[in-house]
This record gives C-alpha cells, structure tokens and sequence, in this order.
C-alpha cells in the first residue's frame, strides 16, 4: 500500500 | 482435548464479525492460558490481536497448545446459526482435522452442532513490544465508529491530533474537508459516555479511513474504545471485553511525503 510502512516491521518475529 | 463453554455465546460471533472483513484465513491458539488469535490482514498494513483468558468461560480445559487453522468467513457463517441466547461450546481433539461448535438454547430444549473443517495455515507470530503511548484516548466505541464512518464521506484518511483541548479527527477529499473535535468529560451516572484522554505530548498521526472503519466493525463488544498514540508508531484500537479480554487493532500510519 501506498505511503505506508508494513505492520511486521515495527514488531519482532518470535 | 480442547474444551471451551461460553455461556454468552453470542460475544464469539461478534468477535468474528470484528475480524473476517480483514482476516481471511487464520490460526486460532488454544493454551491453558485462554484462546487467542494473531494475525495481519492481507495487505500486510494492519494487525489483530484478541485474546479471551481461559478464566472468562464457563468450562476450559486446554490439555494441550493447539492451534486451529480455520477460514473466518467459513466460521462467522458458522455462528451466524446460533441463537442470540444460545450456550456455546467448542471441541476439538489435540490431533484432529475439525472443531465442533455445539449451540444450546436457553432452555435446553434445542441443541445443535456444527463441525468446522480446519486448515494448515503458516503464519509468524508477531512479538508486540511494550510501549508508553503520547496519547491515549478512551472514548464511546459508538462515537469513534460514527466519526470514522462520517469522515469517509469526505476524505480516504484521517489526521487524528491530541492535544490538551481534546481530540480532533479531519480528513480532506475532492468535495471538501471535514473536522469533528471531541473534547474530554467524565460523567459519573454514565461511564460508558465519558471521554477520557491522558495526553504526555501532542501527537498527530494519519491513517487510512477504510481500516479504522474495519476496526469499528468491534463495536457491539465494547462500550468504549482505546486508541493509543505515539509519533511514528501503529495506532492500537483496543475494544475490551469485559471480564474475558480484548480485541486489539494495529495500524501503521502514513507516510508523510
């Protein structure tokens, strides 16, 4: 999507 | 063995209601701990997170993790033949392929079960860290849903700023703008009505109308909303169910250009 970052990369992968 | 009896039957259809317009397919985690669920939408922008503690059922007995892969859609359609006073359980073997939903009137005299096929699904679970929010803004579930569903008349997002004088949500789009402020007040004869924000420092933050208007879709299991706010982080929207837990909505904002 446009203008907006990917929610994952704000979390961590357990 | 998976074991679960929800007196209130009802509050799992609207949790799922809250979710399948997001959500296709997902895992369900079954622990001592209760049962939960995580998962992205399909554009990768937004994140879910409910939780019903085991200790919020009537009956839960969870022998061991389990994880129950199912389509939302397939199960909302599912719950959509409860009764609005019906008991509900679920059941599912530790290595089975199917959970059973058993719906029980009120009065007993009708009791009816349905077995939902599941489905392997890979998903990753997301760690969420803790974090001390700007802002958060505690305010009636149904306010928030109409300013978001009004707004969406306008513009496709949403500026939503907290300062001290209250909150203010405005949008811009091809006819013209739009700002709703809702200021703070408490109301002791109604807490369900009051507005309550705890505000470090002033945020403002955009987001996209169309998941906020997904995220109302969790209205009818909460009086009350959360939203919480830091610069530059997701926007969690957090509807609490009383005695049982939380349906807790992420949403990255967007990028200035």
């Amino acid at each position: 999507l446009k203008g907006q970052r990917p929610i994952s990369s704000f979390f961590f992968v357990k | 063995m998976f074991e679960a009896r929800l007196t209130q039957g009802v509050l799992l259809r609207k949790l799922l209601d809250s979710m399948k317009d997001l959500v296709q397919d997902a895992n369900f985690d079954c622990s001592s701990t209760g049962f939960a669920l995580q998962a992205m939408d399909s554009s990768h922008v937004s994140l879910i997170h409910m939780q019903l503690r085991s200790d919020g059922f009537d009956h839960f007995r969870c022998d061991r993790n389990l994880s129950m892969g199912v389509s939302l859609n397939n199960m909302a359609k599912i719950l959509k033949c409860m009764g609005n006073d019906d008991v509900l359980t679920m059941k599912a073997e530790d290595q089975g392929d199917s959970v059973t939903f058993m719906f029980e009137s009120a009065n007993q005299e009708r009791i009816s079960d349905f077995e939902l096929k599941l489905m392997d699904i890979d998903s990753e679970q997301l760690g969420i860290p803790d974090t001390d929010y700007s802002a958060t803004v505690k305010m009636p579930s149904a306010e928030f849903a109409r300013i978001c569903k009004d707004l969406s008349t306008i513009g496709d997002t949403v500026l939503i700023a907290v300062t001290k004088d209250g909150v203010r949500f405005s949008t811009t789009g091809d006819i013209g703008s739009a700002n709703v402020t809702v200021r703070s007040h408490s109301n002791v004869d109604k807490p369900e009505e009051q507005v309550v924000i705890d505000m470090q420092e002033p945020v403002a933050l955009t987001f996209a109308l169309r998941y906020l208007n997904s995220f109302a879709k969790a209205t009818p299991l909460s009086n009350q909303v959360m939203i919480s706010m830091s610069k530059e982080l997701p926007v969690v929207v957090q509807y609490r169910i009383e005695d049982m837990g939380h349906i807790s909505y992420y949403l990255a904002p967007k990028i200035e250009d």
